[in-house]
């Protein structure tokens, strides 16, 4: 089932991107990662077989339905948006950090 | 066919801004010209029956194949970061102005 693939990702890879290979806002969010050089588990919501459903599950897990959708440690860090504020407020770097792929 | 229909719209129309409904980036840049007061006309890609067509002939013409595909006074001026870029540098509003849309 969907939700308990998306949690048993998340609960595994230190930071995870759900996102969509044709969308410039989850290209921002892995390419920063990538300048960062942090490794981090993508999973492209629109090639994976059961897409539609593990986004459905993140919507009902998270409240949040779109993507990115950025996990940290585990932890739900939101979309874009999120992730560029954490950044410009130097709140990124430590996350990752801790996470342990920097 | 659905490069007749393109060059008609935008021959016809001041602003034409092609979209995608769920795409941020066609948000951002329909969200600024309405901001700005522009009026312009919106193509949703994704919603038109002959969306798709539609997105091949502009990629066809313009040589751009992704949304946001932004015109103005017939003149193709591109995606949301040629459309940022000449916001910054002051040369959205006389494009929008010679328009006739503000
Ligand atoms: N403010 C949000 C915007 C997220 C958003 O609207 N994402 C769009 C793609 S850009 C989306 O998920 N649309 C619905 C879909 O693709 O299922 C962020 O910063 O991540
Ligand atoms: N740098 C371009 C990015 C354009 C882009 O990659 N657009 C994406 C959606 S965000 C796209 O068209 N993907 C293919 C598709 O939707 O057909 C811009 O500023 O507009
Ligand atoms: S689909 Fe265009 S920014 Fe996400």
């Amino acid at each position: 089932m969907a939700l308990a693939k998306a949690k048993e990702i998340v609960s595994t890879e230190p930071v995870v991107v759900f996102s969509k290979t044709y969308c410039s806002f989850c290209t921002t969010v892995k390419d920063l990662l990538s300048k960062l050089g942090a490794k981090h588990k993508v999973i492209e919501l629109n090639v994976e077989s059961d897409g539609a459903e593990i986004q459905a599950a993140l919507a009902e897990w998270t409240g949040q339905r779109t993507v990115p959708n950025v996990f940290i440690s585990g932890k739900h860090i939101g979309g874009c948006d999120n992730v560029m504020e954490k950044h410009n407020a130097g709140e990124l770097l430590p996350l990752l950090t801790e996470a342990g792929v920097l």
